[in-house]
């Protein structure tokens, strides 16, 4: 007999931990200062704060031989984690604050927990978070994860006075610092190059300081939620948004009577129906919505609060223009028409009916107006008028493969997203790689599936750099992804390129830095080591990249000539 | 304030559906077509069931372009899954019956549903399963998927007689076979050559059958599951041994009571304590070890079973000898001291603490006999004697490390691996190359992180082969890997190759065919596209395409020096 199991998800990426990048002592110490520098980046970013951040590795013992036990701590300066989240935060797999379409690092609500799990079972210590919300006040938490349930367990929870406000995880971990040390470097000052604003410091374990300050001011605007766009759009995710848009009958207890009375301002008189109907009347801009829903129910039933409090609504039923109750005085159901000639009747059918179409497609979607709604509508075959509540499961088919079809939308809104930007790009190649040549480009703004994206790429020549170039630096939101790169979209575009064309020949000492920003960057692994194919995205970078080798092949020449000059 | 959420397994993989290679249509459909065909084999290779699986995939409305909505259907002769089973089976993410250690297609609990999950949001149809587990009856389900829970929602269950025993899901989903249809074919050709004993049919949108009959008779053993290797081990998994291993103090209430009595034989006889303990001496050897620890409670406490029914054992401090009870007749906590030198100690003890680290070792691990578990305990710089459930933390650490770095265990026990054969494998190229010359080898077993693995190849040249070779076949756990050659483990060894060496110039007819199994397969991508370069893997690789490289260059020499005869 097969044995069935349920496993939690923290199970399965125990079991599976290289699907997160926790492969082994040097890939895992790696992957650990990624996730834990990107937490302290998105939390400055999301409220504005310029970012200081301070890594420290430290080998528990630095006389054993790697791999061995080190102590990985990041500090910020952020707005760290209210006392109710942190053990769920960092216990528990699948739980985060980043799950909304937005430009983040984050997006899986994975990445602390796993770190944390990888040093709790190689090393069987607690993970230490101190968290200061209002620089007065820190808590400090020592947690285990229990990784089969999935949830975290507290073993200490202290609270202290502070005067820092800002976020300090700190694990004890296998590494291997031997071999993952130089990526650990690279990393940190790649992150400098793409994060200019932010300061970011690295105690290694040999008591190497690597100190990065900011050498820009500018914070970008915090990211920003956005709604779809309907490209991106299917089936499950059609109906999640007309439940959100429903609205439910209100129960109409003693409670709901109360609040009724009281918008009306009438909470110490007892009208009569007529004259409660009056009063609505008069208030009407300003009620609820709740609110019109019970005096368009009372309406329908005449009757005032004295009686409404003796009934329980059972059903409405619009296509029959009939609304049932159950009548506690005589202990039976009642029906009354529904007088479609009301005014209240509106009221009533947008409640059980939901939004028309066009409302629900001007409200829920990002960028489409009424006009294109009204178009739209024609094009997938329905009235714009059509109430999304009735929509049968065939009908909802038809609506979402339209929205992904109908050519006429606008493309979608990249304000949400925040590009580094052509000049302080151009700034970090230059202090970082002091090239005799640069040109940078951002591409407009693109999509795929829906997703806003904006390609940033930059290409150097000399100085500083090393020859056997191309030497390919990926950023994908600000995230330098150092791994993988042989399934990597940007490589696949670098190495179609025919070099020998822009008149770069050999293995010479040339760089090229892409940068993909996006509200859902197309990763192809749960460990963001490298990004999709996606058509739309590799036509952004092939164009960027063309543009930037003719300028390069532009140098290349007046390099050659200059050079054919001075021989002569 | 930031807004946190927790978000199940289907939400994840929802929202992230690439990681699992559900990526668009065409991809899609391939996808799927993989996860019910492996679903199938598995069931069958599980119960030893030649197995006959038919694909049919059809589209909805053939005269649409693509990509459009296909039904997908998969059904086999295997065992079926049983009736309460099947909802949650096919219904929920990380469910599943192959999570243990043991060379299996499925892994992760999770094709199937990824699967029906596609389907939904793309075309909102239910998922029918049908499955008889006796060949009389039959239950079909209609099961949607309720995404955010990761629950299924069942929406028909019928039951009928049926004269077939086996299985058939059907999805309907939007796919692309214009793009998928020639992977789609290829899969399943190449599953037909990895597993001779199947019989496959795919009946395709186009009206084509392609029909691959078994070419053997013989089955690979069932799948068994095997004990873990020291080399794979983590705390958190030395851990759940231990607590596996431990055996709670029995509560002993009235049923326990009347439990032991029975045992002893003593259900109508009133004893003194005496008689009572004397009666166990007796029949020692065949009471189970609950009642030998009650009996040895007893022994300490001198009571006999009306005493024992009035009080509660509280705590055993073995370290300080003392057993605490409370006494309901006095209502108040009493203490005995429990004597080492009595011969029920021992039994009492063992309960507690645990098993000794050389039973743990020899009975929990692979492979470990009682000499190297004594070598071992040195090595660790433990007792052999040492109770495991006198750990203390920084002592599983000790115990872990020391684990994966012993040198002198013997390797990890390949016999329960199935690999296909060089003889299958060598009969199974020719039938579908067709070739001039074939070669095949098979290494010996090796294993990576204490997973047992084994490499099998086949090369061969001319005859059908088409030129621009090396084409490279990759397997693992005879699942064919059709995407993402680029980054698998065994592209990488092929092209570090220099086929000049071996007299293969230019891009000639010839394929390579690489099959690795293993109890676990170390994939990059839970979508099962390619594999992970883990250094053994890579060096039994190299070794077997050296063995048939060598092969292959003395054909080149024979083929090349009887042309050049021809032409004088
Ligand atoms: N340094 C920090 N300051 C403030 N909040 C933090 C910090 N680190 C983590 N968090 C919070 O903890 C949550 C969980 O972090 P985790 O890294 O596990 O997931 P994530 O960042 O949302 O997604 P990903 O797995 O892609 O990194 C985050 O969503 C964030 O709200
Ligand atoms: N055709 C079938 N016959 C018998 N059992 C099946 C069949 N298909 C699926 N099952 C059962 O349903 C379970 C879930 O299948 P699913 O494909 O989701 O996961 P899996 O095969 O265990 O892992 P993976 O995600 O790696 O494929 C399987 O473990 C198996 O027990
Ligand atoms: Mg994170
Ligand atoms: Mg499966």
């Amino acid at each position: 007999k097969e044995q069935f199991n349920q496993i939690s998800p923290s199970e399965f990426f125990y079991s599976n931990r290289d699907l997160a990048g926790f492969s082994n002592p040097t890939r895992s110490l790696y992957t650990a200062v990624r996730e834990f520098v990107e937490n302290a980046l998105d939390a400055c970013d999301q409220k504005g704060i310029l970012p200081d951040v301070h890594l420290i590795i430290k080998a528990v013992d630095p006389d054993k031989p790697d791999p061995k036990p080190y102590i990985l701590t990041v500090k910020d300066n952020g707005p760290g984690v209210d006392t109710e989240h942190i053990p769920l935060a960092f216990g528990t797999v699948l739980y985060g604050s980043k799950f909304g379409l937005k430009q983040a690092r984050g997006m899986f609500g994975l990445g602390a927990t796993m770190a944390i799990l990888y040093g709790q079972i190689t090393t069987n210590k607690p993970v230490v978070v101190k968290s200061s919300t209002d620089g007065q006040t820190q808590d400090e938490f020592e947690i285990l994860l229990d990784i089969q349930k999935n949830k975290p367990v507290i073993l200490k929870h202290t609270k202290k006075e502070t005067s820092k406000q800002g976020l300090s995880v700190s694990i004890c971990l296998e590494g291997d610092y031997s071999k993952a040390g130089s990526k650990i470097r690279d990393y940190v000052y790649e992150t400098s190059l793409i994060t200019p604003y932010a300061t970011i410091t690295f105690d290694d374990p040999k008591g190497e300081k690597f100190h990065h300050a900011r050498f820009v001011k500018d914070i970008p605007p915090p990211p920003t939620i956005i709604r779809p766009h309907p490209h991106g759009i299917d089936v499950e995710r059609i109906r999640r948004m007309i439940v959100e848009s429903q609205f439910e009958i209100p129960v109409i207890d003693d409670i709901m009577i109360e609040k009724v009375r009281k918008d009306l301002g009438l909470s110490k008189k007892n009208l009569s129906f007529a004259a409660i109907m009056d009063k609505a009347k008069k208030k009407w801009k300003n009620l609820s919505r709740q609110v019109r829903v019970v005096v368009a129910l009372m309406s329908f039933l005449k009757m005032d609060f004295e009686k409404l409090s003796k009934i329980r609504i059972e059903d409405l039923d619009v296509s029959n223009k009939k609304l049932s109750y159950w009548d506690f005085g005589d202990s039976q159901s009642k029906v009354v028409d529904i007088d479609p000639e009301s005014p209240y009747y509106k009221q009533l059918t947008n409640t059980v009916q939901g939004e028309p179409l066009t409302t629900f497609l001007t409200k829920r979607f990002q960028r489409i107006g009424p006009t294109t709604a009204v178009k739209f509508a024609e094009f997938a075959g329905f009235k714009p008028e059509k109430r999304m509540g009735t929509m049968s499961n065939q009908e909802l088919v038809q609506l979402s493969d339209s929205l992904q079809k109908f050519e006429d939308f606008q493309a979608p809104d990249p304000t949400c997203l925040a590009p580094l930007g052509e000049e302080p790009l151009e700034k970090g190649i230059k202090k970082f790689f002091n090239p005799d040549f640069t040109a940078v480009v951002q591409r407009p703004a693109s999509a795929y599936s829906g997703f806003p994206f904006i390609v940033e790429m930059g290409i150097a020549y000399g100085g500083d750099i090393k020859p056997g170039g191309p030497h390919v630096y990926r950023y994908a939101n600000r995230i330098p992804l150092l791994y993988d790169e042989g399934s990597d979209v940007v490589l696949k575009v670098v190495n179609d390129t025919d070099w020998g064309r822009y008149k770069v020949k050999g293995e010479p000492p040339f760089i090229i830095i892409s940068h993909i920003c996006s509200t859902r960057i197309p990763y192809k692994t749960a460990g963001k080591e490298n990004v999709a194919d996606r058509p739309e995205i590799e036509r952004e970078l092939r164009l960027g990249l063309q543009f930037l080798s003719r300028k390069l092949a532009a140098y290349m020449s007046k390099k050659g000539q200059a050079e054919m000059a001075k021989k002569r």
